[in-house]
């Protein structure tokens, strides 16, 4: 399921639309201290159905929509959309008729959530189901956050049980 | 299931014999069952040995040391199942200017059937991209997106 | 005791006022005693405000801006309290060039009342500094040290 | 209480003796990945009378001692002596009359510890008074370790606390 566009908008420093398009490959992604290069990776992982804040460096889930700048006032309401190829077989059987699958998330300020799966309303739990047993779950070893590279090789037996788990 | 993953831990640890002298120019690394008659609850032990140096205790290894060992054992689960794409944010901040050359070439195989996305602050490791993603942040707290597109001259650099 | 306490406290945040926009090219940082009416106990909150951005939650700040806020922070305790010597170990990782550039000019300053050992992988911190030690490893497991000593030419580098 | 001069002999990777003459301002370490730049400071906390093993990345004191590599068998001691300046007060009032103040740190295999002050058997308890009120006792503001800048950032209300009161 490879990536293929990201559109970020309200989400945490990006307040105005941003679309990325991403080729094939290795992409690397570049701009000084605090610019949203990590914000980035947040948005990915809660489109995909993260749930816990500490992984996205927040105290309460309202932490993640845009909360003003440089003039600007907060937002609303945080939206992230990502489409994926669905060109290996990771898909859920019940979407094999797709050759893109669109997830959208969305979360206002009131607390209210909604979740669309190819533009239909659906659950979170649709959400997680597409990345079961794709390696892309939650703790996935495909995902390594800013600065926790250097606890994996002193990681507990169990915990370096699970990576090799999740491949399994 | 039991035989299976006895059976990933095996080609992992098979991939991992080959990947950590490749990132470290030589010494090995080995995955160990701690209790290999349990197989459905063991824990995962890892031995290391650098080379030229003794076996010895992980949390003694540098900075460096222990960032490379992960990336060495995260890229051998890569190469045996790997996931449509990876995300890995300034995964070569404690690395040396040598090993940030290995790292990179050894990320060039896993790009070849994995998509990846590599946030970095390191010249070389935005020299063995595909493509370049510049986020700035002109009007102060809102990023914005430039995209850098490599056309590469075919080796000629 | 409680007003030496109280004394310390204020010139700390009084230089961290000068420190922090220093560093980060404005904003603002200010430490607040949550219980201000029990100097003896009472812990200490850090309010940081970015150029430009709003004030906002700590954990949500990036990794190089918790660096350099941590940064602000201990040098201004040095500014106020110069120890010695102070040990720092790859305290610029984190750090993009034109940070790396503003920490080091800061550096320099601490470096007249107190003596540095900075350990570093950084081209321009390197530059920075009045004296380089080399380690090296050639015989594997075995350190070394070379010493390598500056002369610097008058300001035509 | 200036650094002067670091001589580390058995300990950790410092097989052969280093001698190490400090100069004023800035000084820079640098080296490849695992070199020994980080042993360095080690070895500084712990003839300034570290006991925290944990904090010397070990897991018995015994792990500071050289413990073999490249053909060369492990060696049964580890020793590390400073020489600090004495010129700004901040000894203790005893030692007023010495220039120059010499800490020397011995382990050996078997676990016997030794330590000297001015080639004078000393104890423990008295290297540590040495650096009382100087600002560089054990949790010290003027010492941050490979990996730790992030957390300070983040420290606990009590954690920040306790810097400022080092400096009170
Ligand atoms: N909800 C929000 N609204 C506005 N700004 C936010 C929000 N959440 C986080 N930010 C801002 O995003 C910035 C952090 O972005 P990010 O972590 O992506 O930086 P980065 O590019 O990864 O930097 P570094 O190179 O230092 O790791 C911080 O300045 C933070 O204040
Ligand atoms: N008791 C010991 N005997 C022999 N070698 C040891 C001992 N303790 C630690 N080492 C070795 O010292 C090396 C780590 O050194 P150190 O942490 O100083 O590296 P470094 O120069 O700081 O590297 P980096 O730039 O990656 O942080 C490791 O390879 C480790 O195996
Ligand atoms: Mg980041
Ligand atoms: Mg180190």
């Amino acid at each position: 399921m490879k990536l293929k566009k990201l559109d970020i908008v309200g989400f945490k420093s990006f307040c105005d639309k941003a679309s990325i398009d991403f080729p094939p490959g290795i992409s690397a992604v570049v701009g000084p201290n605090g610019c949203g290069k990590s914000n980035i990776i947040d948005a990915l992982r809660w489109v995909m159905g993260e749930q816990s804040v500490k992984q996205l460096r927040g105290k309460s889930m309202e932490d993640v929509i845009f909360s003003g700048a440089n003039g600007k006032p907060p937002l609303n309401m945080a939206e992230v959309s990502l489409l994926l190829a669905n060109d290996n077989g990771d898909a859920p059987e019940e979407l094999r008729d797709f050759t893109e699958i669109m997830l959208t998330r969305r979360l206002y300020r009131s607390g209210e959530s909604a979740y669309f799966l190819n533009k239909q309303p659906c659950r979170l739990k649709d959400i997680h189901n597409i990345f079961m047993g794709s390696g892309l779950g939650a703790r996935s070893y495909a995902v390594i956050q800013q600065g926790n590279i250097g606890a994996i090789t002193e990681a507990s037996p169990e915990e370096r049980r699970f990576f090799i788990e999740e491949a399994a | 299931t039991q035989e299976r993953f006895i059976e990933t831990f095996n080609l992992i640890n098979a991939k991992l014999k080959e990947v950590f002298p490749r990132l470290f120019e030589g010494g090995s690394a080995t995955l160990v069952l701690i209790e290999p008659n349990k197989p459905l609850e063991t824990g995962v032990e890892l031995m290391i040995h650098l080379p030229g140096k003794k076996l010895t205790r992980l949390s003694l290894l540098s900075g460096g040391e222990k960032a490379l060992s992960a990336i060495a054992f995260i890229f051998s689960i890569f190469l045996i199942k790997p996931a449509s794409f990876c995300l890995l944010d300034e995964i070569d901040a404690p690395l040396d200017d040598a090993n940030v050359f290995r790292f990179n070439d050894l990320l060039k195989l896993i790009g070849q059937n994995s998509q990846i996305v590599m946030i970095t602050h390191n010249k070389r490791t935005m020299e063995f991209a595909d493509t370049l993603f510049g986020i700035t942040m002109e009007q102060k707290g809102i990023s914005k997106l430039v995209s850098v597109k490599f056309e590469r001259a075919p080796e000629a650099q």
